[in-house]
């Protein structure tokens, strides 16, 4: 992700319909920050995408605001490692 | 510092020996097989130093305890890779060893002499995740080796306190090891587990 894509977020609050920030849930699902059964993720900054951010924002050292500002959009696109932040389950493969 | 969860360790008698090895068919080609290698020797080393685990290379792939590759897009663990920047590398927890790269990426050893924009150190990612392999989790504390982003052209290859105390709560500590050497600003320690 870059900041073309995620920065249109930058003060997006609760409640919020905001067009492609079903992406942003997807990258919260990824690391472990997101719970959800149903994964059709919408457009809709709901209760869960703020809950996911505000577990990011401390895990991550943030300060914990539980809005997209501009610090913690720069964190999210920033290069990573794609293992999950909360124990991955794929981490714990069995030898074939 | 953090544990994956059950705290998986590689649970041979100490010392241990862990032997490493590249796969011969997922590589790179924009740097040398020496400099690959001499940088996963550099990312092996920091984490030999503070522990009593001993990291050598071998030729026999199949058998390696550490299984290292460079892939591209879907390579069949269920968590393909993204292409350029995104998401780096990933590696299993113990004792599993699989080390993947994605082969999409700028990888670099000197930014002196690779330029890009988007250069991304490949001793930083390594030593990363070689604390994966060796259990460790994903921490809170911003300069530690095992935060989970590094932006590009950052180098980020000395072990910081929290690395350290969380990979010694493991394995116990190197007898050589001294933590004196370690500067004032290295010394915060985070509790949380």
């Amino acid at each position: 992700y870059t900041w073309h894509e995620f920065g249109k977020f930058v003060d997006a609050t609760r409640g919020n319909k905001i067009n492609g920030i079903s992406e942003l849930k997807k990258y919260f699902h990824r690391f472990g920050y997101l719970k959800m059964d149903n994964l059709n993720f919408t457009d809709l900054f709901d209760d869960h995408l703020e809950h996911a951010l505000i577990k990011y924002q401390e895990k991550l050292g943030l300060i914990v605001t539980g809005k997209l500002d501009e610090n913690t959009v720069s964190q999210i696109i920033s290069p990573r490692c794609g293992v999950s932040d909360f124990a991955p389950k794929f981490m714990h493969a069995k030898r074939h | 510092y953090a544990f994956f969860s059950g705290r998986p360790r590689w649970s041979r008698s100490i010392p241990i020996i862990l032997t490493y090895a590249f796969s011969p068919e997922n590589v790179i080609t924009s740097l040398s097989k020496s400099e690959i290698k001499g940088a996963f020797r550099r990312a092996f080393s920091h984490w030999a130093s503070v522990i009593p685990v001993t990291f050598s290379e071998s030729n026999d792939y199949g058998f390696a305890d550490i299984k290292i590759g460079f892939y591209k897009g879907d390579h069949g663990d269920g968590e393909p890779f993204d292409g350029v920047l995104g998401v780096l590398a990933h590696a299993f927890s113990p004792e599993t060893g699989r080390f993947h790269l994605d082969a999409a990426e700028t990888w670099a050893v000197d930014f002196d002499r690779e330029k890009s924009d988007e250069a991304i150190d490949l001793e930083s990612v390594a030593t990363h995740e070689i604390g994966h392999l060796l259990g460790l989790a994903h921490t809170s504390v911003q300069e530690a080796v095992m935060f989970p982003s590094l932006r590009p052209r950052e180098k980020k290859v000395d072990l910081k306190m929290d690395d350290i105390k969380g990979i010694q709560a493991l394995y116990g500590s190197n007898p050589n090891f001294n933590d004196q050497a370690l500067s004032e600003s290295d010394t915060s320690i985070n509790n949380g587990v």
